[in-house]
């Protein structure tokens, strides 16, 4: 929050849309409004009547540069948007810069609903939250506004302002999302794969990304780093000589080169040349000495090597075959300097692929540096 | 590769610490002594986003702060009332 108890004192609040970006019709703007007030409205005891004249508690506006606060906005890109904290006159309005692009749910483009929702939380009187994936991140990240939930941390930002809603307690809603702890060993990672030296682990909605610049794994939704993107993915792997890293979600299979979408995916995993009785991919490497990808498949316990230029399957076989004292499901794999890691649970085996030895058994936070 | 770090990113750099981590400019010699203030207000930003603390301006700094973001100071101090 602000601090100083820096709140509205009536629980009934009022908005005024004061102008319309041409970015979208104005019906996708009163809609994207009215979800974001929704948001807050939900969880605590708070609640939004809209005026269409005279000076309401939040008046909202869409504004280029000096737009009469002694706030410019400075064009496309960097600042999207800002609002003003809990008080009478300028306090809790929200201003938009119609420099950007905003959209009702397209990744190309600023989801005017999250903008919108993480600017009321200002309205509201929260200040900027300094964890990753919380709506009140100062960074706008691409989500889907259709699946959009509440963070834990922002949900307790505003209920330790506004209380809880007692009508609706939540027991009926989804549970907010409660951010991962990628160190705890317990945890069973859904994906790693390296992209341009970097390492990167993947659970749920969330990334963590190890570098040569930082001790601790950064954390980032998925989505920050790869708009369009799906979240909770099965397995991923980077295939170095294109530059491009794959993500398997179900029986769909989508590519980036970087941080962009490859035209042409998502696409199925018999368009992508595999086996049509194939359901899900469980885990992915690319062995960089053979050029050759493995997908691990049927529950973990058999894979395939996939040739990726020709987009056929080369073989098939059991994972206990090729590499020794793997006799669990394999969850999780990626080769990087030179070593191969499976993973299992909350554990990793570390393997010379080429002859097939089992090197060591680390626990699965082994290469996070936790 | 490393990245170099350009002049025009140095001048981004200060006018997004003074918008958004409340830098100041700098007043007389004294002021020159010690930690500099955009060092100080570097490290507080690197802090905040989780970044390696180096207290000088690299490139997973600079490109936190070329991501698009709402324009609330993320200083604490900061009002807005």
């Amino acid at each position: 929050t602000f601090g100083n108890n820096l709140k509205w004192n009536k629980k009934s609040l009022t908005y005024r849309i004061v102008n319309y970006t041409p970015d979208m019709p104005r019906a996708q703007v009163d809609d994207s409004i009215s979800r974001a007030f929704q948001v807050w409205a939900r969880v605590t005891q708070l609640t939004f009547r809209r005026l269409n004249s005279g000076t309401a508690d939040i008046m909202i506006s869409f504004g280029r540069r000096a737009h009469g606060d002694y706030y410019p906005f400075d064009g496309p890109g960097n600042t999207l948007a800002h609002a003003f904290a809990p008080s009478s006159g300028i306090g809790g309005d929200a201003h938009f810069d119609d420099d950007e692009n905003f959209t009702f749910q397209s990744s190309r483009g600023f989801v005017l609903f999250l903008v919108a929702a993480h600017e009321f939380g200002h309205s509201l009187g929260l200040a900027h939250s300094n964890v990753p994936g919380a709506l009140m991140y100062p960074l706008y990240s691409y989500r889907n506004p259709d699946t959009f939930v509440l963070p834990q941390d922002d949900v307790r930002g505003i209920q330790s302002l506004y209380g809880r809603n007692r009508e609706d307690p939540m027991i009926d809603e989804p549970k907010p999302p409660i951010t991962p702890d990628i160190c705890d060993s317990s945890l069973e990672l859904d994906a790693v794969t390296t992209m341009q030296g970097e390492m990167f682990f993947f659970k749920d909605g969330y990334v963590w990304h190890n570098n040569s610049q930082s001790n601790t794994p950064q954390k980032s939704l998925i989505t920050s780093f790869w708009p369009g993107a799906p979240t909770s993915i099965d397995a991923a792997y980077e295939n170095p000589m294109t530059d491009r890293v794959f993500f398997f979600k179900g029986s769909k299979v989508w590519a980036f080169s970087g941080n962009k979408a490859v035209q042409g995916y998502p696409k199925s995993l018999s368009e992508f040349g595999l086996p049509r009785f194939l359901r899900k991919i469980d885990a992915a490497l690319h062995d960089a000495q053979t050029g050759k990808t493995f997908l691990f498949i049927l529950g973990g316990r058999y894979y395939l090597t996939y040739d990726e230029n020709r987009k056929t399957v080369e073989s098939f076989s059991w994972v206990s075959q090729t590499f020794n004292g793997m006799s669990n499901k394999v969850t999780a794999a990626v080769q990087s300097r030179g070593s191969t890691f499976i993973y299992s649970g909350d554990y990793m085996y570390m393997y010379d692929l080429g002859s097939g030895r089992l090197l060591r058994v680390l626990k699965n936070t082994y290469l996070l540096g936790c | 590769p490393v990245s170099k770090i350009t002049e025009e990113d140095d001048i981004f750099a200060e006018v997004y610490l003074k918008k958004f981590f409340n830098l100041t400019e700098e007043k007389g010699p004294s002021a020159r002594r010690g930690i500099s203030p955009m060092s100080k207000k570097l490290s507080e930003m690197q802090k905040f986003f989780g970044l390696r603390i180096t207290g000088t301006l690299d490139a997973d700094t600079l490109e936190v702060m070329k991501k698009p973001r709402c324009g609330v100071p993320d200083e604490k101090v900061a009002r807005f009332s």
